[in-house]
């Protein structure tokens, strides 16, 4: 049985698809067989690996709308162990052509059971919304890990998100429960940085991750060359903080 | 009959909110009579400008759901000729409930006919999708103001967004035109934030602000304080820039 993990957060540009793309990378690197899930529209995890989801024929829309099977859609990577699920523009379709689908909230969970076995770990990319493409993730993973930006509007949202977890464990997904709390794009320079980082710490301990994720420009750049930052520039602040997550994710994991 | 400006984009974390809040604060102090309707779940726009959505009994929801009257939904804000419309997190049942309403496209548009006399410019703050929300916001308005945030991923969606807006003008809102794209988050020191300048201005020429907004750490604390930045701290290079913004947006708009 696969961990199935969806990287969620309803507030905008908090590092969802940064934190996906390159945990999913420092995953894969230490050995794990990865899936990553793109269930945005936007496809910005699609590109942050190299595809251009402009020019994809089959992706997780058509798994999930018109019975197109799995072997169709994954595609490689250059990353050696992690496969990924894309996602286009088409996917934006679903919201409506969803609404009078029956278990419309189940369609993803039920298409990962026969995927499951071939991998060890599958992370879920969320668009920044708590529609039906997030709780299709949230309703399919067994946990979420929420990546939170150390600024004022993303702490501010957190308390919403974690209403909607609840409510989604009482209701369609009585297992699911908080993989981690990842801090990202941390400027020990300015004070709101280290405010929102006592706070959060404060609050939710030791569900929050040690490896912090500073502010680095080359986390900003690598998805320009299509790269995940650890085959860009795996020497930079960016690519050694996703290095410890990843291996802090999977050590918190062997403890169960 | 008042200027009415939706800012959008779908992507997330672009500074949306932040200029919704500060070019509205930029506009009010040269004398015009403005309203920002936060068309957003989340309620930054609310919270940014001082008041807590989780205290609110009526917001722009019960506007568009249950009929209440603007006058007893609107909220004076501390920047005098600007007044907010507040949204919290009852705005998000919207997108459920409304599916099968009539015309659940227009109902921003039919609620602000009589509310546009009162103002001179009206501007709404869209949340990071391409939903009902952002849909009524853009068929309400007569054009829409682009925040693009100088990154990779904000770049690659632009040209998803533009086509949104074309579908918008050939359906339900002919008159719709861009109003202009500004630059946000702009950092001179890093070579990603040029070469996404050159292409946005390359690309979209006179469409794009001549100010553009920087990276500037007092934008990111002046919501903590409720304040939008030229109350927060007018010498920062934030503030200026947003006034600079709320200049070149008046003479803009008197050029017709
Ligand atoms: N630690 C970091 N340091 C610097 N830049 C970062 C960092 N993490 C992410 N970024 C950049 O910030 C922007 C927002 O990050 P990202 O797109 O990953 O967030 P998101 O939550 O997935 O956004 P959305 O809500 O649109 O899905 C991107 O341009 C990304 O390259
Ligand atoms: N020019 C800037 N310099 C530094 N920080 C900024 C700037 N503009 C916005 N911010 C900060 O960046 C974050 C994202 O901005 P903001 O919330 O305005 O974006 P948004 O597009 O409204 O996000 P969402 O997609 O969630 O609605 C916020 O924490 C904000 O305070
Ligand atoms: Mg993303
Ligand atoms: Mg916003």
């Amino acid at each position: 049985m696969a961990k199935i993990v969806a990287v969620a957060n309803q507030k905008g540009g908090v590092g969802k698809t940064t934190t996906s793309v390159n945990l999913a990378t420092g995953v894969a690197l230490q050995g794990k067989r990865v899936l990553l899930v793109d269930m945005d529209p936007q496809g910005n995890a699609t590109s942050g690996l190299g595809l251009d989801p402009r020019t994809l024929q089959t992706t997780v829309y058509n798994c999930l709308i018109n019975y197109v099977k799995f072997d169709d859609a994954v595609k490689n990577t250059e990353v050696s162990g992690l496969s990924l699920l894309p996602a286009n523009a088409d996917l934006a379709g679903a919201e409506i052509e969803l609404v009078n689908v029956e278990e419309r909230e189940k369609l993803l969970r039920h298409f990962l059971k026969d995927v499951e076995p071939l991998f060890d770990i599958i992370f879920i990319d969320c668009p920044p919304a708590l529609g039906i493409l997030t709780v299709n993730a949230l309703v399919a993973a067994r946990s979420v890990l929420i990546p939170v930006q150390c600024e004022y509007y993303a702490m501010e949202g957190l308390s919403r998100l974690i209403g909607s977890i609840d409510r989604i464990q009482q209701s369609l997904n009585p297992g699911l429960t908080i993989e981690g709390i990842v801090l990202t794009m941390y400027d020990a320079r300015n004070t709101l940085a280290r405010q929102v980082t006592d706070q959060v710490r404060g609050h939710f301990k030791e569900l929050v991750y040690q490896s912090t994720i500073p502010r680095n420009v080359t986390l900003a750049e690598a998805p320009s060359y299509g790269r995940p930052v650890l085959l860009y520039n795996v020497a930079s602040a960016g690519a050694q903080a996703y290095l410890s997550l990843a291996k802090e994710f999977i050590s918190h994991g062997e403890k169960g």
